[in-house]
């Protein structure tokens, strides 16, 4: 329930998009893209290296992205917390 | 039926070695000779852990320490809290972050290299996935994590979960789940990844069935005794833990802890916390591994149910008690203990498992209220999908899909028996939760303690409050899921020992299917005449 906004990233590309992932990623400011072994498409776009700057241009960035015909959705990745146990 | 100590000889000269009383207790601070992992008979059969990745997901490694670099797997680390190959702990003066690196040495720290103490496994190797230190975590950090490699990694160890303060409810989301349920069912070429979990640091006032990660059927769930069997002070209880390992955690003996590396090269006596769980099961199933590198995520725990040893653990508040086949079990400890020994030799000669089924047993879909000084008593009858493709018949997991809601969350308790009697404890009290609003949405509560039984016939739910003052709730479903085998698991198993669990197990089979046998030919003879 805590849902804090945070830098991460996580789009789902048109089929045909998917060889553009690398080339769309840097077009949105991001560092690369990077594919999961599971699932057809979630793939996480790398922030870069400046977290917490960068947490308030997401918001801006997601809209860009939504608007991007090469993306079929944007996945929220709000935070939560973990402990060591 | 334990062998003398000096039966085994254990050429290990690490100089922390002798404190590792987890590893071989011989009695170290006020311990109790014999209760230990039983990784000495593993050792002496040849198993070390050689040709198995074991990824730590946590703080980061040092992988530079000179008693993990050797055994260090770094093709198959990575740091995601930094989007770099180097999952090297970030630099803090009060070394918060040296959790990950000395759960490594209780899995994969070198032997006889004269640093620190020895692992699990002492010559499997350790990947190093860094995951916790950012900001906040994300769906997509757990995901990529448990999801990373998983041709290459075989066991991954997480000492992490939502918030042990006894008033949380959370599991994994979306894309964990899909990682997971991916892992299982892919992970080592189809075989299934093992994902080991600490089950919880809150003590009584938490129950590990409401962590997500620790009461999921694909994760193996471990709890920790101390070194003279009684629980840890910090120990959770839930019916989806399985097995038990040990750590520190009531005495303030420093030789009572768990000895393990530290950062910067450093050794440690002081691991404490039931962290130290996770990579000591890790070690033991990668020990099993290496004697059956065939083995499933399913064999594996039927393997811990059936070698893990009641030994001398000690539970004031959970009596032990048998399950409707005969298996011994306990609401903290499990199955046991876990038992290297035992388990690599039966791991040697194992046939795996029949084919997994899931049955919807039943639901109850409607509205039932539940008031204080009652309980709400629930039934269903099934026949376990009988006669259709997906009948289960020896069960393995047991999920009852729950939503309720109360005036306070924490003054819950919900129970459930087998048709063959086995009562579990689905939910305890938690007396910090104060939650009216949320509740419990569809939440699959877990158990393990039903394991091998037949699930036909009448499972019963009861469900009240215990506490200090009245509340009422609404209970809106119920539903009972089955996961197990519709053959005998251990039928064609090879029996050594015949006071094993194992040879009680399938004797027990073997009489069922006779009866069963015989009851249908009565029939068809009934039905001709």
């Amino acid at each position: 329930g805590e849902g804090i906004i945070t830098n991460h990233v996580v789009v789902r590309l048109h089929e045909s998009a998917h060889d553009d992932a690398h080339q769309l990623a840097v077009e949105h400011g991001f560092q690369s893209v990077r594919k999961l072994p599971f699932g057809e498409g979630p793939l996480p776009l790398l922030p870069p290296m400046s977290p917490r700057r960068e947490a308030n241009a997401v918001p801006r960035k997601r809209q860009r992205l939504q608007k991007d015909s090469r993306v079929m959705s944007v996945l929220e990745q709000p935070g939560f917390s973990r402990q060591k146990r | 039926g334990y062998r003398d100590l000096n039966e085994m000889e254990v050429n290990i000269s690490d100089p922390l070695f002798n404190k590792q009383w987890y590893l071989v207790n011989t009695g170290q601070a006020d311990g109790t000779p014999g209760l230990d992992l039983n990784v000495a008979e593993a050792w002496g059969l040849g198993y070390t852990g050689r040709g198995v990745t074991i990824a730590i997901m946590d703080d980061g490694i040092d992988y530079l320490h000179p008693d993990l670099a050797s055994n260090y797997n770094a093709d198959a680390s990575y740091d995601f809290s930094s989007n770099d190959p180097y999952p090297f702990p970030r630099y803090t003066d009060d070394w918060f972050n040296s959790h990950g690196t000395r759960c490594a040495g209780e899995v994969s720290a070198a032997a006889n290299n004269n640093i620190c103490g020895v692992g699990v496994a002492y010559n499997s190797k350790v990947a190093g996935i860094r995951m916790l230190d950012q900001p906040f975590m994300t769906d997509i950090i757990e995901a990529s994590s448990i999801s990373h490699m998983p041709q290459v990694i075989d066991i991954y160890s997480a000492s992490w979960g939502p918030t042990d303060d006894g008033r949380t409810v959370d599991g994994p989301r979306e894309l964990t789940l899909q990682a997971m349920a991916d892992g299982v069912n892919k992970g080592r070429g189809g075989k299934g990844s093992i994902y080991v979990w600490a089950s919880g640091d809150g003590g009584s006032y938490d129950d590990c069935n409401c962590d997500g990660y620790a009461s999921s059927m694909w994760t193996i769930s471990i709890n920790s005794a101390i070194n003279d069997g009684r629980t840890a002070l910090y120990d959770e209880s839930c019916s989806s833990t399985l097995a038990s390992t040990f750590s520190n955690g009531r005495k303030r003996n420093p030789e009572a802890g768990v000895a393990t590396t530290d950062l910067y090269g450093n050794c440690t006596l002081r691991h404490s916390g039931t962290s130290a769980a996770a990579p000591e099961a890790a070690g033991v199933f990668a020990l099993a591994l290496e004697a059956n590198p065939d083995l499933t995520w399913r064999d594996m725990q039927h393997l811990s149910v059936l070698t893990s040893k009641r030994n001398q653990l000690h539970d004031e508040v959970h009596q032990w008690r048998r399950n409707g086949v005969g298996l011994e079990f306990n609401h903290l400890f499990g199955y046991g203990v876990l038992d290297a020994g035992g388990m690599v030799k039966m791991s040697h000669e194992w046939k795996t498992v029949p084919e997994r089924f899931h049955c919807v047993a039943g639901s109850i879909q409607d509205n039932h209220k539940i008031q204080s000084g009652g309980r709400l008593v629930l039934t269903i009858d099934t026949d376990a999908c009988q006669g259709k493709d997906n009948f289960v018949r020896y069960l393995e997991h047991v999920q009852a899909v729950v939503t309720v809601n109360a005036s306070r969350r924490g003054d819950l308790n919900i129970n459930m028996t087998s048709p063959m009697g086995t009562k579990s404890i689905l939910l305890s009290r938690r007396p910090r939760d104060d939650d009216a609003k949320v509740g419990f949405d569809k939440w699959p509560f877990m158990t393990t303690h039903t394991w091998g039984e037949d699930p036909r016939g009448t499972w019963v739910m009861e469900v009240g409050f215990q506490g200090p003052e009245a509340q009422r709730g609404v209970l809106k479903e119920w539903t009972l899921m089955l996961h197990g085998t519709q053959s005998a698991p251990y039928i064609d198993q090879v029996v050594r020992d015949y006071q094993s669990k194992l040879a009680m197990s399938k004797k027990e089979e073997l009489e069922e299917e006779l009866d069963e046998a015989v009851e249908r030919s009565l029939k068809s003879l009934l039905s001709k005449n």
